[in-house]
């Protein structure tokens, strides 16, 4: 579903700010 | 020149018509266009630095027709050449301005990583506050799906339609293979120590673990062990998707070594560990955690963020030392970094919908 999706990639972003750092 | 503030002028009158009638969408696209075309000119505070008025061209189409046509899908269409134009207008003016150099190809490419990154950024701020307002500014995951379709198809085409155009335009100007360095580039790498001085000094991955080698290869081997556990649920349940996840895991996980049965390959047992832990993860939420729990989901895409994000580092990285025409400082590579995982992250969600598509129309 919509919330599925979005926190999907709410999370993704997360991994790749904190492996970017 | 003429054309290209004549078109400025037909963007000003697009913001003006908008904010009359509340059209906020595209007062926020106008004054983008305005803030990335006319920022060089006002910092050089000359009126001929501009961009082709070609390129205006396509965000002024795309403004009108986001305006006349009230048709969903141009809505989105529109939306999104305007920003994939404000992402190349950036390409150009971070390749002119600053000490990032970049080649066509790569200009290409990122235009279609902001224009899918602005998707994600737009859809996660209008779901926030549907959240916390209880507004439905996007009113179903399909909905929002067939967004990031259009933006992602979008972001890619204009990516292609300009470089074919700086193509025609061009031929010499922009650096479009990697023989010649510029003269500014030679100078600046006279400055830095190479790159590779600094980096005996940092550790491997693996020491990072602070764990002994012996002991991360004895943690995979735990994981793998894991994974085909998850098969043994999947069979026992007959369950082809988490028997599928579970194979496609441990093929993952045998993949470095049979990378390294290459001699020229050699990889950290850190990295095999987090691939490893990354897939075991996702195993285990097919197997039974994704359905039992709200938050696995969380965690693993946290995870795998992680590994897209080094996958994306190792990438850019690589173009970075082997191109000569592409130039990234590390500031530009954590802005890399981040797009290329969210943009990976949107073809992810295409690819689930797709796959949940197929499946229901193969009944």
């Amino acid at each position: 579903g919509l919330d599925d999706t979005m926190t999907d990639m709410l999370f993704n972003t997360f991994g790749a700010i904190v492996v970017a750092t | 020149g003429a054309l290209c503030w004549g078109l400025l002028a037909v963007i000003v009158l697009v913001i003006a018509y908008d904010l009359w009638t509340s059209g906020y969408v595209g007062v926020v696209l106008g004054i983008g266009v305005l803030i990335t075309i006319l920022g060089p000119s006002i910092t050089h505070r000359s009126m001929d630095v501009l961009v082709p008025w070609q390129v205006l061209l396509v965000a002024v189409v795309a403004l009108l027709a986001r305006q006349a046509i009230g048709w969903e899908p141009v809505q989105f269409v529109g939306n999104y050449l305007v920003i994939a134009t404000i992402a190349l207008v950036l390409a150009v003016e971070i390749h002119e301005h600053t000490r990032v150099e970049m080649n066509r190809p790569f200009a290409t490419v990122f235009v279609a990583m902001v224009t899918m990154a602005v998707a994600t950024v737009w859809a996660l701020g209008r779901w926030s506050v549907d959240l916390v307002l209880g507004t439905g500014f996007i009113p179903s995951n399909e909905a929002l799906m067939w967004e990031l379709i259009a933006a992602t198809a979008v972001g890619l085409g204009a990516g292609v339609l300009f470089d074919r155009y700086f193509r025609r335009i061009t031929p010499k100007e922009l650096p479009s293979s990697d023989s010649e360095p510029s003269a500014e580039r030679n100078r600046e790498s006279e400055d830095e120590p190479p790159a590779d001085e600094h980096e005996h000094d940092d550790p491997d991955l693996s020491d990072r673990f602070g764990l002994s080698e012996r002991r991360q290869r004895q943690l995979v081997r735990a994981l793998q062990l894991g994974i085909v556990a998850t098969i043994g649920v999947g069979l026992l349940e007959l369950d082809l998707s988490i028997v599928l996840t579970g194979i496609f895991s441990l093929g993952v996980t045998f993949l470095p070594a049979i990378l390294q049965r290459n001699p020229r390959v050699s990889m950290d047992v850190g990295l095999v560990l987090w691939i490893s832990t990354t897939v075991f993860l996702h195993a285990l939420g097919t197997a039974y955690l994704y359905g039992e729990t709200f938050w696995w989901h969380n965690v693993t895409h946290t995870v795998s963020g992680s590994l897209v994000a080094a996958i994306g580092y190792g990438t850019f990285r690589g173009i970075d030392e082997y191109t000569s025409a592409v130039r990234f400082p590390s500031r530009f590579m954590f802005v890399l970094i981040v797009l290329f995982v969210v943009s990976v992250g949107v073809l992810w969600e295409i690819m689930e919908f797709a796959t949940d598509g197929l499946m229901l129309a193969l009944g």
